[in-house]
């Protein structure tokens, strides 16, 4: 199944929350 | 280690193995995890989200993981 645009988007953008989540949780570790 | 875990770390490899487009499906991830508890898996997901370690895709039912892509 082709993704829609703005399923795209969508998902490019949980994605890059995701990955400031990541570094947040890193950043508190350290 | 990555401070996950044994059920996490499960949990995490079988997101990250999955290539499509739209990630894996809890149903699919329920399957693979044959006999494992779905409130366990459930709790296991929302850590992993919360964490960063995953993303929802299409819908809240379908995880992605940040690492290695």
């Amino acid at each position: 199944t082709s993704l829609t645009e703005e399923q795209k988007r969508k998902i490019e953008e949980n994605r890059q929350k995701a990955l400031a989540r990541r570094a947040e949780r890193l950043a508190v570790q350290q | 280690t990555n401070g996950l875990t044994a059920h996490q770390s499960q949990i995490l490899n079988l997101i990250k193995s999955c290539r499509g487009t739209e990630g894996m499906a809890f149903d699919e991830l329920r399957k693979r995890l044959n006999g494992m508890n779905v409130n366990t898996i459930k709790q296991a997901v929302e850590f992993l989200s919360n964490e960063g370690h995953i993303y929802s895709t299409v819908d809240d039912e379908h995880y992605k993981s940040t690492d290695g892509d």
